[in-house]
């Protein structure tokens, strides 16, 4: 695809596509958009993340990512339109022109391009990385349970073959270790959004301890804000809360880290099957999707922009 | 290339505490092969369980036999899956 305007963001797309895609809206908008890459995944591809800027030195920012779990293609089908939202409201949506003006925003739209790849080629319904684990003949880490937050507690498997395996120590998978870099060596990102399907939630730390987050509070209310405008669009009802008290226990999850480096706005959605389908969700959904989860977005984002801390 | 041919997800919305903990139980049972897509986790909260052909006439029996109902949401999930092939090639095209 070399225009935006041919791009059918309705549609599912292969990571191919989506790199072409991505190159494609750094020629659009040179002067907003570039394409960094922050390391390569454990079989070699590129991991890319999408820089929104309007200059500046290490600004304040917001982390963005879709696509760690790689059969939930709603996540990277909508990171790929809500990365295109950004570029095309700035200028033209007050809100988001403020923020760009003094925040950069990052977004990695395939944070696990291993496993989309295989989900696209051997097995559809794969989730974790593609790592190999010696000794054993299953493959892959869950890349929500491979972070430094809790790691190896309960909420997380010790066992290779299992969906939510941990991995062998924290950081073990290179697509969690150069997150984990770049958000270290950047110092300074203020929220960071990890947008994962399907059960309708909004979520903040902590998901490996029953301790409450220090700023509980806030994040409550603004996941009551952030949910409030997401179903105004279209009626899905979404519940919030932390990780631990409105699902189960989840160790190592990415949030849990997040937070615990110093990123007070730390959140996970899980986004909408509002029929029965799962991580089959027809592509028609796509859009109102992105539309209502855009919704959720810009109350977090503004909320960090209005509270720097 | 893996096929999911007969494959079912079911959907489960557990009554009571006990149900839940039985459900994490089939969940473990390794040879079975439950693959859990959205976890048994509150009274209120559906679990939906994509489970194998092969697993599930044991899978519905230990359901059944414990009382708890379900309902097939997904009755062949290679269907959808080729599916959602077609549309991705027709999209393309």
């Amino acid at each position: 695809e070399r225009s935006i305007s041919t791009f059918d963001f309705g549609s599912y797309h292969t990571m191919e596509e989506i790199f072409s895609w991505m190159d494609t809206l750094v020629e659009n908008h040179p002067n907003l958009v570039s394409k960094l890459q922050i390391g390569q995944s454990f079989e070699d591809r590129p991991l890319y993340v999408l820089k929104f800027s309007t200059g500046g030195s290490n600004r304040s920012a917001i982390w963005l990512d879709t696509g760690t779990h790689s059969r939930e293609w709603i996540t990277q089908a909508i990171g790929v339109w809500t990365a295109n939202k950004i570029a095309e409201e700035y200028g033209q949506d007050p809100s988001i022109t403020a923020i760009l003006d003094s925040m950069d925003i990052f977004f990695e739209v395939i944070v696990n391009p291993d496993g989309f790849a295989f989900t696209h080629s051997s097995n559809r319904l794969w989730r974790k990385t593609r790592s190999l684990n010696p000794g054993s003949h299953c493959i892959g880490v869950d890349p929500n349970r491979n972070w430094d937050a809790g790691f190896g507690g309960s909420g997380s498997s010790g066992n290779s073959c299992s969906d939510t395996y941990r991995g062998p120590y924290a950081n073990s998978e290179p697509e969690v270790k150069s997150i984990v870099d770049f958000v270290k060596s950047h110092g300074n990102i203020k929220a960071f959004v990890s947008i994962h399907s399907y059960s309708q939630l909004l979520l903040y730390p902590y998901g490996y301890t029953t301790t409450p987050a220090p700023d509980q509070k806030e994040l409550h209310e603004i996941s009551q804000k952030a949910v409030a405008a997401l179903e105004s669009l279209y009626g899905t009802k979404y519940k919030y809360g932390s990780i631990i008290t409105t699902i189960y226990k989840a160790s190592g999850s990415t949030i849990d880290w997040t937070y615990n480096q110093g990123i007070k706005y730390s959140f996970t959605f899980e986004l909408r099957d509002t029929g029965r389908y799962g991580f089959l969700l027809p592509a028609t959904q796509i859009v109102p999707t992105a539309e209502e989860t855009w919704q959720a977005l810009k109350v977090i984002i503004l909320h960090a922009r209005d509270n720097l801390y | 290339k893996q096929l999911f041919v007969g494959d079912q997800v079911l959907r489960i919305t557990p009554r009571d505490e006990e149900q839940i903990s039985l459900l994490k139980v089939l969940g473990e049972q390794e040879d079975l092969q439950v693959d859990f897509w959205r976890h048994p986790t509150s009274l209120s909260h559906p679990a939906d369980l994509l489970v194998p052909f092969s697993s599930l006439q044991e899978v519905k029996s230990f359901l059944e036999a414990r009382n708890i109902p379900y309902s097939i949401i997904m009755e062949d999930v290679q269907k959808l899956l080729d599916e959602e092939q077609k549309n991705m090639t027709k999209s393309r095209r």
